[in-house]
């Protein structure tokens, strides 16, 4: 059972180290275990070095370089291991032009092994997805879904053409 | 295994029968604030089984039947259907196609004004929590899976505790 | 004591269902007393209805809903007696490109009265400004700041130009 | 009352000395991630003295300290200056300008490595921590104020418990 809990933590700590290189460009991060003999009597932590800096409490990182850390890990276990559909509602809130650029190409290069549904504002994200849906509220508090909006309507966050 | 549909009936906002289709790949979802994104995800959490109405916004089941809105009468029942493609027989049925959908219904009693009833189906059968559950496991489907990050909950990775973060280790082991 | 919480608490109560119906176009808030005989033996609590919909519990509104209602409430009272100044670390990260002009506004129009600084990655809240300072990190992990940032060189979520 | 300056030296990722002039009206700060943008409004919280380091995301106080960055030496202490304008009186000084001045320097000993002193100044005079609190509460400014939303937190009215909701008004009544 341990031996097949550091297969698997092996695995993804390569995945962690190679994905949060490049999606920060140069950064540094490794998963540790707390107790590296009897794994299940401790935790897991997550070290993090944006570029061009050192490391630091996992605290002190910005929100948006938390938000980069967390979504690093999960597209590491996603390489090791795909669950069959991902939903991230708003993951890019934290992320500036850039960074949101960086986790949109990364998801589209993994939905070629696992089906990502993302929720977001930000045209950056829905530029790089194969589908957009929208929902608008209709008067009276009622939900409706337009199958496919035309991403050239798309206005900055959250504003789309309803056709018809 | 992909997720094929999502079905709604009076499911919080989506106070209709709705049938969203979603295809392999990247599919995005937008749309102005209060529009009904984030309830969608909230759907696919209450077929997986949240471990509790709030992580899905809500105070008890109830409260996820649509209400009505401005100036219609509220729904007595609510249902959502997640429709897999099942090809790959990841999920231990025997069919390409595999549904499971949950329903909650208002049963008020002069005892309890708020009681309800939950039922599951699996491809249109009823069936017991256990063999919902079972199902789920067994095709690691889970609704506090790490593939499922909610609003808000982004760097909840980083803000975790350390036993908590292993755990999520220990279940893909 | 009572008498002038009641004074104080009215005066809020009638700027907090004036701002939220302003920021929402035709939406009703209102505060509540869990107590209104002894208002210390009990709590406050906020009912907040968007437009079109039924009051639902709080909890079961929108990301952007629930930044709308909490902004109101801090508009609301600074209407009754502002702060010397306000420091507003990305409140415009849930609100789509609408919500986050109609903030941006409210803002300016209360600078008048008090100072607000925001920090923000929305073109749309930088536009609103008096004046808009850029941060960047050099090489080396180390904070600059710019003291006036051209706002027509302003992209997408935090980048500008940085001159010279 | 107005805030005219930030004055930070070897302030977390601000490792020199700067001095930020504020304006009246709105000013808006931008930047990439991780440029520093929070990291400035936890130091004006660092001088209006927050309940813990972990409101400013650092373990302790000397975690404020700007360690170098990837390639210069870690600094010894921090200060940050708020500068106010205070021509209308509203802090009990007889002053136009009051600088609130908090300042943090490592002082290790053999039994406790981690030993630190922090020292407050109004207008360059040390002052005790009583008299600074003073001074703050005068001017009625808190590093608790609903005046003042951390990055993440600007749904905390809605998510509070009711009873600190109503304390925000006892505070301004
Ligand atoms: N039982 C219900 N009946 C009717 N409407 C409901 C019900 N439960 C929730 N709603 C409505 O759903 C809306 C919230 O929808 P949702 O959270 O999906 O919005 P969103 O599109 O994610 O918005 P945001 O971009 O702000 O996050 C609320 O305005 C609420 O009024
Ligand atoms: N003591 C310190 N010494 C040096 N650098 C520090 C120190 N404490 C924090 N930092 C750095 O400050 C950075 C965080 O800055 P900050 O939170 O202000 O970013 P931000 O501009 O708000 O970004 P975001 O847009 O992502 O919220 C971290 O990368 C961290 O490395
Ligand atoms: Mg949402
Ligand atoms: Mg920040």
């Amino acid at each position: 059972k341990t031996g097949r809990f550091y297969e698997v933590f092996n695995s993804i700590n390569e995945n962690f180290k190679d994905v949060y290189t490049k999606l920060t460009f140069g950064g540094e991060a490794e998963l540790a275990l707390d107790n590296a003999e009897n794994p299940f009597e401790g935790g897991l932590t997550i070290k993090a070095r944006p570029p061009g800096k050192k490391v630091l409490r996992l605290d002190a990182l910005s929100g948006g370089e938390k938000s980069i850390a967390s979504l690093a890990f999960v597209f590491s276990i996603q390489r090791y291991d795909p669950a069959p559909f991902y939903y991230f509602d708003e993951v890019d809130m934290n992320l500036d032009g850039v960074n949101a650029e960086l986790v949109a190409s990364m998801i589209k290069k993994y939905s070629g092994h696992a089906q990502f549904i993302m929720v977001s504002l930000r045209k950056i994200s829905l530029k790089a997805a194969d589908h957009v849906y929208g929902v608008t509220m209709q008067i009276g508090g009622l939900s409706e879904m337009i199958g496919n909006v035309d991403i050239r309507t798309v206005g900055d966050e959250g504003s789309f053409a309803t056709r018809g | 295994l992909y997720l094929k549909e999502v079905r709604m009936e009076n499911f919080k906002s989506f106070g209709h029968k709705l049938t969203v289709p979603f295809l392999p790949g990247f599919t995005a979802i937008t749309g102005p604030n209060g529009s009904g994104k984030s309830n969608i995800g909230d759907a696919v959490l209450f077929v997986l089984g949240p471990r509790s109405p709030k992580a899905i916004r809500a105070g008890r089941l109830t409260d996820l039947i649509f209400n009505g809105g401005k100036s219609k009468k509220a729904a007595t029942y609510c249902k959502v259907s997640l429709v897999f493609d099942n090809t790959d027989r990841v999920m231990p049925v025997d069919a390409d196609e595999v549904s499971l959908m949950r329903f909650v219904k208002k049963a008020p009693r002069p005892d309890n004004p708020d009681n309800y009833y939950s039922y599951f189906y699996i491809n249109g059968r009823a069936a017991s929590l256990f063999e919902f559950v079972n199902l789920l496991n067994h095709a690691r489907i889970s609704a506090d899976g790490y593939n499922i990050v909610k609003q808000g909950d982004v760097s909840q990775i980083i803000g975790m505790g350390s036993v908590e973060r292993r755990r999520i280790v220990d279940t893909i082991s």
